[in-house]
């Protein structure tokens, strides 16, 4: 008599969760732009058997956005989900991996982000600034504004805007605009820059040359701007937190099975 | 023309009581929700 086939794998099962944190630490490998993501939910599983000790597997999971950039060096398990009044964001990920004798691997990822409805943020916060399109007016005079600002204090290398993270827009009370941008480091200091800045090239891709910056620019009722810029390459680098170890999963460097 | 027949309800002696304090498992998917539902 044949054995019957196993149980099939639950959301919440261990080998679930174990093969959803593979397929998280392999999106945000491999993503290059905004903020690091979280799991939210484990929307489905399907394991699909090859041969002995190897299955296919087809995750759908459920992301959050965190309030780490992409390119800070913030274990994941340090990084704070953003808050729903916050306007947050969420990511939908498709994932197929490999487990083979235990070990998992990635194969194939597709996922697409999407920011939560106003009216869901107007239900429960009505006050709340939304999420501002990021080639808006405002919030571009803002980031360059705050850009240059900083530059023109700092006696270190001369920084160039990366790319525009979020940015919020509020008109009530105050008319206030809030941006989060990442930074580059280039090879002129300040003071370089100010000769010639078209002859200041971004340093080599390194994690230490990049940075993240945080603007405030009051607009109403006084006007007033605050810049606080975090350069990688200046803070100590909190410890990498092991991966959770499953009983029987061994855990495989992902990255190199993307098709 | 069509009869309406009365169809007999089911059979009630063949459910299992469950025990006290039996509590049904969880749906296995979609799991449990970590921070908030979108």
């Amino acid at each position: 008599v044949p054995a019957a086939p196993p149980a099939p794998l639950g959301c919440d099962d261990p080998e679930s969760e174990a093969a959803a944190e593979v397929a998280l630490n392999y999106i945000n490998g491999q993503s290059h732009h905004g903020y690091k993501f979280a799991l939210n939910r484990i929307e489905d599983i399907r394991v699909v058997p090859q041969g002995p000790n190897n299955d296919i597997i087809f995750l759908e999971l459920d992301l959050l956005e965190t309030t780490c950039p992409i390119l800070s060096p913030t274990p994941l398990a340090n990084c704070t989900v953003r808050s729903f009044a916050e306007h947050a964001v969420e990511g939908d990920c498709d994932v197929k991996l490999q487990k083979v004798d235990g070990i998992l691997s990635v194969l194939a990822s597709k996922c697409h982000s999407h920011a939560d409805s106003s009216e869901d943020i107007r239900k429960v916060c009505p006050d709340c600034p939304l999420l501002a399109r990021m080639n808006d007016t405002e919030v571009l005079e803002t980031v360059s504004a705050a850009l240059n600002d900083y530059n023109s204090k700092t006696t270190d290398s001369y920084l160039r805007l990366l790319e525009i993270g979020r940015a919020k827009i509020q008109y009530h009370p105050g008319h206030v605009v809030v941006t989060e941008f990442a930074v580059g480091a280039t090879n002129c200091s300040a003071q370089e820059a100010k000769a010639n800045v078209g002859a200041c090239q971004l340093l080599p891709e390194d994690q230490s040359n990049f940075g993240f910056c945080t603007a405030v620019m009051v607009k109403a009722p006084s006007q007033d701007l605050q810049v606080d810029c975090q350069l990688y390459g200046h803070q100590v680098p909190a410890p990498d937190i092991p991966l959770l170890s499953w009983p029987g999963v061994t855990y495989a460097h992902p990255g190199q099975d993307t098709s | 023309s069509v009869a309406k027949r009365a169809v007999p309800e089911a059979a009630q002696h063949d459910k299992v009581p469950r025990p006290v304090g039996f509590v049904p498992p969880p749906p296995p998917c979609p799991g449990r929700i970590r921070y908030f539902d979108i």
